[in-house]
Parts: C-alpha cells; structure tokens; sequence
C-alpha cells in the first residue's frame, strides 16, 4: 500500500 | 482521480505559473524566499525517484516533470539570473535549511512505513514538503511589503494543501483500507500553517486593502 501511495499521488 | 485531488493539483500548478509569471516576465522575485524554493527542489527530488522506473499514467509523470523542472528553474533564476537575483532580499531571507532539513531526515529514519530507501526519502519529502513554507512565511512577515503576485502565490499553495486534505477524506470513505497517517498528519501540519497568513488574505480581501502581516 506504501507504495502504491508513492506512485499515485504528486 | 477524484475532484478535489484535480482541483488541488491545478491549484498547485497556477501557483507555480504565478510564481514563474512574476519571475519570468516581471524579472523580480521580490519577497520570494529562495529558500523555501530550495526546500521545494529537495522536496521534489526526494518524492519523484521512481519518475523514469515506474510508470503510473501520463498525467502523473507530466505533472511529476513540471514541479521538478519548475522547482530547479525558480532556483536557478533567483540565483544566477542576472536581473531576477538583483531584486531577491537576501538580508530578510536568513532561514537556516538545516534547522529545517536535518529534523526532517531524523524524523524520516525514526518514523516510516517501511524501512527502504525510497519510502524513506519519500516519508523526508513529506515531513519536509510541511515545513519548506515556513521560510517564505517568515519573510512576508520581514518585509511586510507583499505584493498582489507573490501574495497569490502564497495562496493558492495553502489552497494546494487544503484540497488535498478533502482528496483524502474522500478516498478514505470510496476507497478501502485507504490509510495513510504519515501523510494525513504532515498535510494537516502543513495546512494549517497557512492558517494565519489565510485569515489575513481574506481580511484584506474583505476589506479590499493591500495584504500586510502583523509583525
């Protein structure tokens, strides 16, 4: 989740 | 994409042409505190690591390119723009980064969500993205002489924020397990921030005067 958190927002 | 997370990143975006406006086009970067333009470079640079590693949409990666680029450009020309960097006000602009930097790291290091090189640096983005205004509000606050460009631009950068704190209400109840304190509270810290330099913005608005902050 972290990363999908990393990629998906600015 | 919901609309709030748009709304917000447009807002940042006209903050950024505002800002290159009134460097590009004025020549003066007058009451612009180079460095908080500097933390924002960090703060791009630390976050967007993974821009040519992993694709996530063209949106994303177009978005990704105009903050970093626009980051280090405002930079460069408050710096080394012969004309621009004659009217940056170097004595009111005396912030020291790594009051604000080192905390950060420290803070990253202790508290993430998992101990790997780019969450970690992304979680420093974070926690320094909260703070990196704080040099600008400092400033204004200096030279108590804001004018109508560099006031707006302060603006819709706290607007920025703002929306971006109803993008994760909103997700937080249409998408599941969507949970992300790090996030939430630097935003929050962030946000209110502003809090002060928002109640003198609309006084001034109100009232239809020149913004000025109280010493």
């Amino acid at each position: 989740p972290v990363e999908q958190a990393i990629h998906d927002e600015l | 994409m919901n609309i709030f997370r748009l709304a917000g990143d447009m807002t940042h975006l006209a903050s950024v042409l505002v800002l290159l406006l009134k460097i590009h086009t004025i020549k003066s970067c007058a009451g612009i505190s180079l460095k908080t333009q500097e933390l924002y470079a960090l703060v791009f640079a630390s976050r967007y690591l993974d821009i040519f590693t992993h694709y996530v949409s063209f949106y994303n990666t177009v978005m990704k390119l105009i903050f970093l680029g626009s980051a280090f450009s405002i930079v460069w020309y408050i710096r080394r723009h012969k004309l621009v960097r004659r009217s940056y006000d170097k004595d009111h602009d005396t912030f020291r980064h790594y009051f604000i930097v080192l905390p950060c790291l420290i803070l990253a290091l202790l508290i993430h969500e998992k101990f790997t090189f780019r969450v970690v640096m992304w979680t420093f983005s974070l926690y320094l993205e909260a703070v990196a205004i704080l040099p600008q509000l400092v400033l204004l606050q200096r030279t108590r002489n804001i004018d109508n460009l560099t006031g707006q631009y302060v603006f819709l950068l706290g607007a920025y924020r703002a929306l971006y704190i109803l993008n994760w209400v909103y997700r937080y109840f249409t998408e599941p397990h969507y949970v992300h304190w790090i996030t939430w509270i630097s935003g929050l810290i962030q946000t209110l921030l502003y809090a002060d330099f928002f109640y003198y913005y609309f006084q001034s608005w109100k009232n239809n005067v020149k913004l000025e902050l109280p010493a």
